[in-house]
Formats: structure tokens, sequence, C-alpha cells
């Protein structure tokens, strides 16, 4: 448990939301 | 046998027994993530975050969503009555959620939100407030430090020089401001701690 926003899920959740943002960045 | 997860944006804080500790979270979780997701789009909108590396934003936000919603949602404590209303509308005694196990946490939020109130900003000061919250986050896993350290400095330059602007007479509301950023990152620890703790042991 040495990455807990990981062992939460926020992880995910934060990745997700970011997604559209990131996908956009990466083109 | 009652599951208990007393946080304010759960919509429903105590569990019956008979519900596993798995749906228990889950159902937790379609509370908190609509708030997660609203942090997320607020990072977008701080001038200069997404300039940052896609893994430095991820990283920020992964350290400071909560210590962002801690900013956010201070309001819902109330120092002088001394209760706490959580999104679901019902409001809760100090006496009443500790008997709930939220006991030093609990006392750590109502401190916090006490100081930060006392302040008395304005919504477009807590704003700024909030992303200096953002960009000062732990910077474990931050690869480009440099980018995050300038747009920290910028952040801050524009939280003195509005608050400044505003309250030319008083100096030390800035410095006051800047104090509450440790007890932010004390208080991300006890609640990522009280979390894995009922994910280990409801």
């Amino acid at each position: 448990f040495s990455d807990p926003a990981s062992n939460l899920g926020l992880e995910d959740i934060i990745r997700k939301a970011l997604m559209g943002n990131l996908e956009e960045r990466q083109e | 046998g009652a599951k208990v997860l007393a946080c304010p944006l759960n919509s429903c804080p105590v569990a019956p027994a008979s519900r596993s500790s798995q749906e228990v979270w889950e159902s937790f979780s379609q509370c908190f993530t609509p708030a997660v997701k609203e942090v997320v789009e607020f990072a977008k909108s701080i001038p200069g975050f997404q300039t940052l590396s896609q893994h430095d934003q991820v990283m920020l936000l992964k350290s400071g969503t909560f210590q962002v919603l801690m900013v956010r949602f201070c309001s819902l404590f109330d120092p002088k009555e001394r209760t706490v209303t959580f999104l679901n509308g019902q409001t809760y005694s100090l006496a009443s959620l500790r008997a709930l196990g939220m006991s030093s946490l609990l006392d750590a939020m109502f401190d916090f939100s006490e100081k930060l109130g006392s302040l008395g900003l304005e919504p477009d000061e807590m704003a700024l407030f909030m992303a200096v919250v953002l960009v000062s986050a732990d910077r474990s896993g931050i690869v480009e430090v440099g980018a995050v350290e300038l747009l920290q400095e910028n952040l801050i330059k524009a939280l003195r020089s509005l608050i400044t602007s505003r309250r030319p007479d008083d100096s030390t509301l800035f410095p006051k401001l800047l104090l509450r950023l440790p007890d932010l990152r004390t208080l991300n620890n006890q609640h990522s701690d009280k979390l894995l703790a009922f994910r280990i042991d409801p």
C-alpha cells in the first residue's frame, strides 16, 4: 500500500478524466 | 456490524452489515468519482497545467486531489455548531461522527476548516489557492521538476498579487494562507490511512 491513490482507485479515475485532454496532446 | 465510511461525500455513510465491503466501497466510489472528475477539470483550467507532461499531471492530481477537495468542501464543516453537512444533505454533530470512528481525522479537518474559514477568502482567491495547493502537491514521482516549480512560482506570485492588492493593510494573510499547505499534506496522509484501513479491514 505504498501508493494510496492507486490502491484506492483514484489514479484510474484521474487518468480516465484526463484522457481526452491527454489524447489531444499526444496527437 | 454496520460498515462505516463517514466521508461527507458518501451518500450512505453507514451501511448495513449485510452489504459486502466491496459493495460499500463501490457505492462510495460512485459518490466521490464526480468530485474527483471536477478536480481534474479544475486542474485543466489552471493556466499552464496542461503544458506539463502527462505523467506529471497525473502525479500532481494523485497527491493533490483530496487536498483540493478538502479546501473546496471546508464550508461543509461548521466550527461554531460543531457539525458537518454531508453532500446528501444530512447534518451530523461532532459527537455522532466521533461515535462513527472519525475522531482524530475529524478534529484535524475541523481545525483546518476553522483556520481557512477565518481568513475570509473571496471565491477567486480560493480558486487560486486551490491551484497553488494542487501544484504544491507531493513531488515524489514528478519527472520534470523544473516545469512544476516554475508553474508553482507563477501561481504563488499571482495569489500574492491578488491578495495584497485587495488587502494592502493586511500583510499577514498571504503567509497565513501558505501555512495551510503543510496542514493539508498532513490531512491527506491521515485521510489516505483511514481509507486504506477500510479497504484492508472494513
